[in-house]
């Protein structure tokens, strides 16, 4: 058995550190956790499973609230919204569904099309625009996505509108020169609206392992990252590269999508993403 | 690198003559740190490391000047190997039109791929058609109709209410009678835990029977890499991977993880997002990737 005279074997550490790991939270989080159980155990003398496993939860939630912060509105004129990331990591959709969440609130929404270079992205884009009744703006296909953006800043403001939603293209970290792209984009907005883009929302794949957290370095060193989505958490995948982007980089985590409708959106609750990951 | 860790390791204990169990443990610790940092899945770990010890207690390891070098050399040989040896083309073996459907999670590169087969495909001169099964994500058929116009292939769909093994069944038909040599269906993503989706991507290989059923993986999948490869694997039967985004930065161990529990070759590796970025499977190459 796992506790052997109620004192925390080796073996049940081993155990432990293995539940971290299958969950994506990476080694050296999974080592330093395990460190800090051994420790927490020496003070407090913990006499179960569910007792550590509770201690573990409150560590890991701990880091999670420790750097958590609300999604920010404009305090007056429209919101801007930017959504970043990796290719398939969930942008179009997520903005689908941050759409989806204003409008049921009332409050009218301009979505751009800045990614002007994949494959029907504008389409897709167009199709999550009807359905959630949000203007859509959009250049031809291969044009400036900054001047898409701009248009739609342009737009919001003159119409008063609340919200605009920026897709952009899925980008790889790795790659410099889309880097740059991204750069300019966010300029281009904080030029026309003092204080935008009041969210650039990283979107990271809950599948993702630990290449995860050089996503989130790269981004957030260029593109001024305030938040993070980390989406497909309805799969067998438990997102734990979240604990490692919020310990390491101390960004906050806002966001999650649970699925591919509309309403698959749901803040970001620290005590139950760790609960799950020991589920 | 690792090379460097296991060489500061055995230099910590050199001059004691022969090696011990106890001193290639201590290696192998090293060599496990960095198979999970680069992804692999902690079972597949686990098992490896139990291989490559069998391999290192050999007079060749525990008696060289070189140690370090000797116990690289087996690591790599058994991940070129577990990776599958050496590259293993498509198969089209039979009366044509050859079939190959494409399954995945959401957004791991399915669309994209069909259209990176059908121009490799093309290059070679068979006459290839792209069928959409994806009736759920939006503007899905119209991405793959753009990709088959690029890359010079056909395309078949249907309205997006009819169901996926239908346009599979009508995709099948239009392949035969427009005398087309390779027929390849792109499925919608989904995951295992699905059961209505992963009975749906039965069906659809049940309307077609495929020579080809592969599953595209990102290069940047984390653990459950095994759980999801295994799941498909039960389900429609894999006879091959493809890897996608491996221009990323990604150590991708999730080809190893994938590659041990299936059993299954790794066919291609998807290198950027241009039609043209396409390549046979490298074992060698990923090897030395994943060993960082
Ligand atoms: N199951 C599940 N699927 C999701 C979720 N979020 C997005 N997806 C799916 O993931 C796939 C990719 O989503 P997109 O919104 O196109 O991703 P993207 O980041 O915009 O992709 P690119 O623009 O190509 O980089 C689609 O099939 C979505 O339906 C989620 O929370 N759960
Ligand atoms: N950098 C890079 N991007 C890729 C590669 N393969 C595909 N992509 C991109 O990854 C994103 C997702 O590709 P899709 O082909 O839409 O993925 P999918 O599996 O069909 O997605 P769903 O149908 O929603 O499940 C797109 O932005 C592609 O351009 C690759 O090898 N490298
Ligand atoms: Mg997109
Ligand atoms: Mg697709």
């Amino acid at each position: 058995s796992i506790f052997t005279g109620g004192r925390v074997t080796q073996e049940f550490l081993d155990e432990l550190e293995e539940v971290l790991i299958q969950s994506d939270v990476g080694l050296k989080a999974a080592m330093a956790l395990r460190d800090r159980i051994q420790e927490e155990n020496k003070k407090r003398n913990l006499k179960t499973p569910e007792e550590l496993f509770g201690v573990m939860e409150e560590m890991v939630a701990e880091i999670l609230e420790g750097v958590s912060e609300p999604l920010r509105t404009a305090p007056s004129g429209p919101t801007v919204y930017v959504l970043v990331g990796v290719n398939g990591a969930g942008k179009t959709t997520t903005i689908g569904k941050l759409a989806e969440r204003w409008r049921g609130q009332g409050k009218s929404v301009i979505m751009a099309a800045a990614d002007t270079f994949r494959a029907a992205a504008q389409e897709q884009l167009a199709v999550w625009a009807k359905r959630t009744g949000s203007t859509i703006i959009a250049h031809q296909s291969g044009s400036d996505p900054g001047a898409v953006a701009f248009d739609a800043v342009r737009a919001a403001i003159s119409r008063g509108v609340d919200l605009v939603l920026v897709d952009t293209a899925g980008r790889l970290h790795t790659k410099g020169n889309l880097m740059e792209e991204l750069k300019k984009i966010i300029r281009v907005i904080g030029r026309e609206l003092p204080g935008a883009p009041h969210e650039v929302i990283l979107v990271i794949d809950g599948t993702t392992g630990q290449n995860g957290l050089n996503q989130a370095r790269v981004f957030a060193e260029a593109a001024g990252v305030t938040g993070v989505c980390i989406t497909k958490l309805d799969g067998s995948s438990k997102g734990g590269i979240a604990v490692a982007i919020a310990d390491e980089l101390g960004l906050p985590i806002k966001l999650v999508g649970v699925g591919e409708s509309a309403d698959d959106l749901r803040d970001f609750d620290a005590r139950a993403f760790a609960k799950a990951l020991f589920a | 690198g690792l090379s460097a860790r296991l060489a500061g390791v055995f230099k910590k204990l050199r001059g004691k003559g022969k090696l011990s169990e106890k001193d290639i443990d201590e290696a192998l610790r090293e060599v496990r740190l960095s198979l999970l940092e680069a992804d692999v899945n902690f079972k597949v770990v686990r098992e490896f490391i139990a291989q490559v010890k069998e391999k290192s207690l050999s007079a060749e390891v525990l008696e060289s000047l070189t140690p370090a070098q000797q116990v690289i050399k087996i690591v790599h040989e058994e991940m070129v190997e577990l990776l599958g040896g050496k590259a293993k083309p498509l198969d089209l073996s039979g009366n044509p039109p050859a079939v190959v459907v494409l399954y995945g999670l959401q957004g791991s590169g399915k669309t994209t791929t069909a259209g990176k087969l059908a121009l490799n495909l093309r290059k070679s001169g068979r006459r290839v058609l792209l069928v959409s099964c994806d009736v759920y994500r939006p503007a899905a058929q119209r991405q793959l109709e753009i990709l088959a116009e690029k890359s010079g292939a056909g395309f078949f769909t249907m309205d997006p209410g009819t169901d996926p093994a239908a346009i599979a069944r009508g995709g099948y038909e239009k392949a035969r009678t427009g005398a087309y040599d390779v027929v390849i269906f792109d499925t919608a993503g989904r995951t295992q835990l699905d059961d209505e989706m992963m009975d749906e991507a039965a069906r659809i290989r049940d309307a077609v029977s495929p020579r080809e059923s592969i599953l595209v993986v990102d290069a940047m999948t984390g653990q459950e890499a095994c759980k999801v490869a295994q799941a498909f694997d039960e389900k429609v039967g894999l006879t091959g991977i493809i890897l996608t985004k491996i221009d990323s930065d990604a150590r991708g161990g999730a080809a190893l993880s994938i590659a041990k529990v299936t059993g299954k070759p790794i066919k291609f590796a998807s290198t950027g997002e241009k039609l043209e970025d396409f390549q046979v499977f490298h074992p060698d190459r990923m090897a030395s990737r994943i060993l960082g």
